[in-house]
């Protein structure tokens, strides 16, 4: 589903480089549990913005899908993207203008799914992450830890093929982390890929393979 | 130094009230390493606005450093608060628009400090919680983790009296969240009276006093 060779990314900022990844070779197949952790700064939303195609590499291949993403123009890359990844980011990214409902509405819209029936499955999903009575809250409106799941709820809502999601459970307590990591866990057995970033270990301990990034490299791999 | 009596805070919204606290009463002296922990949407945050006086309760009695906030106007509200206590937000609340150094020089331009000593002091508490080498990066050039922690030094720089953190290691793996636990620890020991919120009980067992907060009200207290 997912293979990254060589892959590097540097950012260039007032003339010096700053080398967030230096050569990451991972193959990612579908239906697996994946895991990133790693120290503050060492690469995870880089490589997770390279493999969600919201950012491309500096150099190396990426195949998704059987697609080289190289080969893809700017509308082939964002199609790919909506219709096979649900991304939730670390900063949740929703728009502060439109509610709970409305956020997680949005990639129905995009999708043209008609009124009824985005409002009935984005109200389901919402009610589905502990949020039923908070549909009509605007961000600001929100808890830190609610905002965060209304960004896991607009990332499923369009059931896509590959989750990604950026430290998920940043802002959550214990239980409400254990209820969001355990409807991931039957997503996942229904065929969901899930791909998360955590710096939790009671969160990474719901993963089949976790990674260990350090300084742009994988330091290495464990199979649970 | 912190005193409320039957504290109530509403939130209306469409004509509804959401109840978001309930009646709180708490003392919290100087000195203090104190910590509150709670399911999200429990009222955690809104309790921080309130000590901090970035909001007013809807009712109760709140005295800070022996006057009653009740009775101050805006602006002695916001000098009180300068004064006293560094915020550390649960979304960092940084300025986009200006560099990591320029974002914890800001108390200190605010407190008319001169700007030689403004950059080094800046700078050493940058080097503290060690960003040393993103000194001249933006927000969007930053990782979430360091993100956080040009908040925790912005908070800091202008030596509070109080230090209110709300989820201050949300995005930062254990070594670095250790290394920022530890230095609170250490500012405490020297007279800084610490109030956090997290999730994480490896965060919580720093601190004296952990207050267990549920739907809006004071569940129980632990003191270690
Ligand atoms: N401006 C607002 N208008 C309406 N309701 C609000 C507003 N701000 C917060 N709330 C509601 O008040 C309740 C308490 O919010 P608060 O942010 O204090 O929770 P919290 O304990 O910090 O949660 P978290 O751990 O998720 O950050 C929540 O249910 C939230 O939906
Ligand atoms: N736009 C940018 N310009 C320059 N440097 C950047 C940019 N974005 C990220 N960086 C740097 O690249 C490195 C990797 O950042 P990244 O966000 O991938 O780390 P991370 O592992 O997600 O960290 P965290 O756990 O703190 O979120 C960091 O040192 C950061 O300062
Ligand atoms: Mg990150
Ligand atoms: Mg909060």
């Amino acid at each position: 589903l997912i293979r990254l060779e060589e892959i590097k990314k540097d950012y260039r900022l007032d003339g010096v480089i700053v080398p967030a990844l230096q050569g990451i070779n991972l193959e990612i197949n579908q239906g697996e549990f994946f895991c990133m952790m790693g120290a503050s700064g060492s690469g995870k939303s880089t490589l997770m913005n390279l493999i969600s195609c919201m950012d491309r590499p500096t150099s190396g291949k990426y195949i998704l899908e059987g697609e080289d993403v190289s080969q893809l123009d700017k509308n082939a890359l964002a199609h790919l993207r909506n219709k096979t990844i649900g991304l939730v980011f670390q900063n949740f990214n929703l728009l502060s203008s439109a509610t709970a409902l409305e956020n997680v509405e949005l990639p129905l819209l995009y999708g043209g799914v008609p009124a009824v029936e985005r409002v009935k499955t984005a109200k389901q999903l919402l009610e589905k992450v502990g949020l039923g009575d908070r549909l009509h809250h605007y961000p600001t409106q929100l808890s830190g830890g609610q905002q965060q799941r209304v960004a896991i709820a607009r990332a499923l809502v369009n059931s896509p093929k590959i989750l990604m999601a950026d430290e998920p459970t940043g802002n959550l307590d214990s239980q409400t982390s254990d209820d969001i990591m355990a409807m991931l866990t039957q997503l996942n057995k229904d065929g969901l890929t899930v791909i998360l970033v955590t710096h939790e270990p009671d969160v990474a301990r719901y993963s089949k393979r976790v990674v260990l990034m350090k300084d742009g490299k994988i330091l290495k791999e464990e199979k649970r």
